[in-house]
């Protein structure tokens, strides 16, 4: 590598002080149907989560230098993996096997049925028993975190060699560290685990596509703007 | 960008994170 194990675990490092604090779930009481209360609940939540997502974007190293529409698109195609992967994490190990989707908002099967959300519910299950199997540090979390964002595929892109170097320094970021801890299949691995979060995300926004257009439950502008441009 | 315009304007604003 071109340059030294310290310059390079300062994006890991940066990446973990720079975290997002999870935020908590803002009940809703505009309605008496518990399983609409959730949803509202849910979404009010990820809409916040992703006014916090483009901040904690413009901080990861080397975004910011993209170009607005590059930033834009790798938002638009890669935030529901980005979020997603905070879901995994905190839901590791819970009991009852329920998805953490803030410290006071967490949903079992029966739960995420009743409001619609069963297929959602599984192919979270699915991520965090995946990561949960690979015994993930929080160091390796941020970095897949960003990895997606900058591995969204989006198309078109104004910059290309801009984005293949913030993709690139991230990669390198991640195998230094697994390198200095004497892990060198795990960079592998977490790429490969790329694919699943993938398809996870694309479940997720299809689900809450699915309860705007068919149950007309309303979400916030952010929201429903980011899930158009899916 | 019409149809992105909270995103847009959002990371348009600074560089700072997004006050909530």
């Amino acid at each position: 590598y071109a340059h030294p194990v310290s310059s390079r675990n300062k994006v890991i490092s940066h990446l973990l002080l720079t975290e997002p604090t999870p935020l908590a779930a803002n009940q809703d009481d505009s309605t008496n149907d518990g399983s609409l209360r959730t949803l509202l609940t849910l979404c009010d939540l990820l809409n916040r989560e992703l006014l916090v997502l483009i901040g904690w974007a413009k901080q990861i190293p080397g975004f910011s230098g993209l170009s607005l529409v590059d930033q834009m698109s790798l938002l638009q195609s890669g935030w529901m993996e980005a979020l997603l992967v905070g879901v995994a994490w905190r839901s590791q190990g819970m009991p009852g096997e329920e998805l953490v989707f803030a410290g006071n908002l967490r949903l079992d099967e029966a739960q995420c049925r009743a409001a619609g959300l069963a297929d959602l519910y599984e192919a979270l299950r699915h991520l965090t028993s995946k990561y949960q199997a690979m015994n993930l540090t929080p160091e390796e979390v941020v970095t897949l975190k960003a990895m997606a964002l900058a591995n969204s595929d989006a198309d078109p892109v104004d910059c290309p060699d801009s984005v293949q170097r913030f993709q690139d320094e991230l990669h390198e970021a991640l195998q230094e560290y697994e390198l200095s801890r004497r892990e060198q299949h795990r960079a592998g691995r977490l790429l490969m685990s790329l694919p699943l979060l993938r398809q996870t995300a694309d479940r997720a926004v299809q689900a809450f596509l699915q309860l705007h257009r068919h149950r007309c439950v309303p979400l916030h502008k952010l929201l429903l703007e980011m899930l158009d441009a899916k | 960008k019409e149809k992105h315009k909270i995103l847009h304007r959002l990371l348009q604003n600074s560089t700072s994170p997004v006050e909530l």
